[in-house]
Parts: structure tokens; sequence; C-alpha cells
């Protein structure tokens, strides 16, 4: 099952 | 200082497509122009808008933050009619923000300015490898067979450069499949193959306020957050949505 991720996660990211 | 006036119909349309996603917003104004950008309550989606000073009939700004809350812009918009032209003033003594209609009569709203100081929320700037320009109306279309089988979508570009919008639940399943040959689709910058999986009512949310015309430019990557951009007048608007990740 997918699960949903926050946006923020990919802030750090960049 | 700051007083701005818009054709009414724009700026209906922009407080609409944000008020989907966000209660409250913060406007940071100056001499360029307007921009906000906001995540929604639970942190899955952004929005960021930027209305440039040029988009403004007449334009005069210092810099300041503008808190206010969308669902009071959003039921004053309603009231406002599409031959109307909007006056956005700042009222720093009674710590209000003025919106004048003018047409035939003048309508005069005064809201409260909330306390939501501007968060320097930035736009991640992420890479995609792929970009799909296609008319809001087919999009929303596909969303719409998807949303018959499940509460998620997944976003695809397969290795033969078609753009797919599948949707699988336990015994059904959904496909709306594009090409360049497609009369919807603008353009499809397509570098490899990628998927996304995406909440269903957030991207509706995304697409709601659109014209079936306007052009979105949705940028894909495979378990990335979807970019969705387009233009409202000269003004400019950006989602960006996580993605659902097994």
């Amino acid at each position: 099952k997918n699960k949903q991720v926050k946006i923020e996660d990919f802030f750090k990211v960049n | 200082m700051f007083k701005a006036t818009i054709n009414a119909k724009d700026f209906k349309k922009i407080i609409d497509a944000t008020s989907n996603l966000v209660d409250e917003i913060c406007f940071e104004v100056d001499e360029n122009g307007i921009k906000a950008n906001a995540m929604d309550p639970s942190h899955v989606a952004l929005v960021s808008v930027n209305i440039p000073k040029d988009t403004f009939e007449e334009y005069i700004s210092d810099v300041h933050d503008i808190g206010v809350d969308l669902e009071a812009l959003k039921k004053i918009m309603g009231r406002a009619k599409s031959n109307e032209k909007l006056t956005l003033e700042l009222d720093e003594e009674k710590n209000k923000l003025n919106l004048i209609l003018k047409n035939d009569a003048v309508r005069k709203f005064s809201v409260s300015l909330y306390d939501v100081s501007s968060t320097n929320l930035k736009v991640p700037d992420i890479e995609y490898p792929n970009e799909v320009m296609i008319k809001a109306g087919a999009f929303v279309e596909a969303l719409k067979d998807a949303e018959l089988v499940n509460d998620h979508v997944s976003l695809k570009i397969s290795e033969d450069g078609k753009f797919i919008i599948f949707s699988k639940g336990d015994i059904n399943q959904s496909e709306t499949i594009y090409d360049n040959n497609s009369e919807s689709i603008l353009d499809l910058k397509i570098t490899e193959s990628s998927k996304s999986t995406f909440n269903l009512a957030y991207l509706k949310d995304i697409t709601k306020a659109t014209s079936s015309d306007d052009i979105l430019h949705i940028y894909l990557g495979s378990d990335m957050p979807v970019k969705i951009e387009y233009n409202i007048g000269n003004a400019k608007i950006l989602f960006l949505l996580a993605p659902r990740i097994e």
C-alpha cells in the first residue's frame, strides 16, 4: 500500500 | 501604502484557485507586485501565486505583509461581477484590507487582517525530467475517469513517450492515454519514463478553478511531487503536490 508523504520532505533535498 | 486596481474576474479566479487548498494566506506586496506562498493544513500541497505589477491597471506599494482569511475574500469575490474593477487598498491605521468594486455602483468591503506573518516559505527548485503541456479540460476529464475506480491516481510517462493517467482499484481500472498527436496536448518534453501516484482529491482541488482552455504545465518525475502551473491573465499560479509512495 502506498502512503501519503508531506511536501516538506522535498524541501530538504534542495 | 498599498493600492492596486485589477479586473475583478482575474482576481476572483486567483482567489478561487488558492482557497481550494489554503484557509489563510499572507500576500507579500512590494513595488514589483504581489506574491504569496502557502501550504495546505496537512502540508501535502503548496500553492504559490505571483501577480506582477504590470497585471494591475494601477499599482502603488511599499513593502507589506497582508494576512487575510481566504474564505472571507472568496465570499466577497463571489459577489463581484466580471465587468467590475477591483481596487485593493491597505488601511494601516485600522489594520484592514479594503476591497472596492466599481462599475455601475461603488461597493466597498473591508476585511480584518490576520496576523499571518510571512512564513518565508520558498518554493523548492526541483528539476524534472518531464513536462506535459495539456489543456486543463482534458486533464480534468481524465481525473474524473480515474475517480471511478480509486481515490488516488498515477501520472505516468511511458518509455514510448505517452502521458498516461492511470488508476487501479481492487477490481477495476481506468487509463487515459495522451501522445503528441492528441489535440489536448500542446507539448510533451520527455527525457525518461516516470511514475508518481497522487491523491485525487488534491488534484481536483488544484484544477477546480481552471477553465477548460487554460494550459497546464505539468512537471513529472518518479516518486516526486507534481508541479502544476498555469496563468491567470499575467498572474502565475503554481501548485506542488507531494506523492504517495510505496
